[in-house]
């Protein structure tokens, strides 16, 4: 369902090129769960952005679900982020100005969806990730791993195929981390696809596959024993 | 060096009432290399930002060096965040529109510190840290682990007598991790105190005594055989 072809991304800083992704192959197929593992800076967040259709890359290709994502309207791309993906983002990208339960509805209102239903979403999906007292907390008012928490009930609560996340367990203690991925396990085995990016090995051993990064490049993929 | 009597920290949203700080009390001596742990929503960072002078408890008392916290001038608490300690936040706060070099530099030019031992100071720190081929890039034109970097060459590369640093490897792989506590490591040999507040068992194993939040309170706390 998600095929990249030789991507790259190159960034040019004053004079210096920097090659944030150097030719990035990768397959992942319908109902896969997938880490992303590899050295701060190695093209991981790049590689993210790209398949989130946050960003595009330089050259190489990117189909999801037969649709050439290069060829794809802003309109096409808008309805894949609001209906296909739920998207967690490394530093989170709250709003500041408003409530956990607004944040969390937000996807969702974009899709159009009624207040009622959008309400009782974002309210199931925050008691999910223990946050039920917190709803009414701004950003400002809530605890870095409580953020963290938001911004993973705001992809889970429109209801993805897909789950992204980039490090979603960096700011959490071992029992949150836990409580986080057994919700992510429960969603793949009722056939969502998740990738996640991580640098902790213990939550890579969630997923059934990883894949390693280095210097903007795949250097290893492997596939877990079954859990 | 450090004493904290019976902190507590209070916030009132709307008419519910939250103990961030439900009475702690600690001593930090000088040269101590301390890890705080406990689940997310524990108080951790609201007890690090009182610890800096970054915030005032609701109750309770803090001496710095025999100084009541509580009795001094703004002047002195400028003083004290600008010389004596290095602090690394949670969610990094690094300027959005200027450089890793001028960012690392700020603090020392707050102390009046000339422009050239500045810039050899803060090369030094982000070569330290490895982001030696980064300096001119803005906080958006780094990964995660970069930025987190950069916040961390900035509490050090003033030379504070104590650092303060909030889940300072949250976003880094293991190798970048260890790089980083081997410098924590080595200050502290040097002399210099140390507070971290970290997640993961593994970093904590760097330090030589973690203490334990819960719900706002302290629950355990415990010296490590010596490493
Ligand atoms: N301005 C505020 N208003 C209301 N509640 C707040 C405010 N700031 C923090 N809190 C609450 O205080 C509690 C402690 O927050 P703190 O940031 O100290 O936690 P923490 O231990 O650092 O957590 P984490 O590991 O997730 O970073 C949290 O439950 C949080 O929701
Ligand atoms: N706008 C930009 N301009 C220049 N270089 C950039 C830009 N954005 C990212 N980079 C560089 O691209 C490289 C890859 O960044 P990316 O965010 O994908 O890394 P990452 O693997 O997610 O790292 P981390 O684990 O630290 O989050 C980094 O070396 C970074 O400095
Ligand atoms: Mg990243
Ligand atoms: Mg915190």
């Amino acid at each position: 369902m998600i095929s990249l072809k030789n991507l790259t991304k190159v960034y040019a800083t004053g004079d210096v090129e920097v090659r944030a992704l150097a030719g990035v192959s990768l397959e992942i197929t319908e109902g896969e769960f997938v880490s992303i593992m590899g050295p701060s800076g190695s093209g991981k967040s790049t590689m993210m952005n790209i398949l989130g259709c946050l960003d595009r890359p330089t050259t190489g290709e990117y189909f999801l679900d037969g649709l050439n994502i290069a060829q794809a309207s802003d309109n096409q791309l808008a309805e894949i982020r609001n209906q296909k993906i739920g998207f967690v983002f490394q530093s989170f990208n709250l709003l500041p100005r408003t409530t956990a339960l607004e944040n969390v509805e937000l996807p969702m209102l974009y899709r159009g969806i009624g207040a009622k239903e959008r309400r009782e979403s974002a309210l199931r999906a925050l008691n999910a990730v223990g946050l039920g007292n917190r709803v009414h907390h701004k950003p400002n008012e809530l605890s870095g791993g409580q953020q963290q928490r938001v911004a993973i009930a705001r992809a889970l609560a429109n209801n993805p195929v897909i789950i992204m996340a980039d490090e979603p367990t960096g700011n959490l203690d071992s029992k949150s981390s836990e409580e986080i991925m057994a919700i992510f396990q429960q969603l793949n085995d009722a056939g969502i696809t998740v990738a996640l990016v991580t640098h902790e090995p213990d939550i890579a051993l969630f997923s059934k596959r990883i894949v390693r990064f280095k210097d903007g490049q795949i250097d290893s993929d492997e596939t877990l024993a079954q859990r």
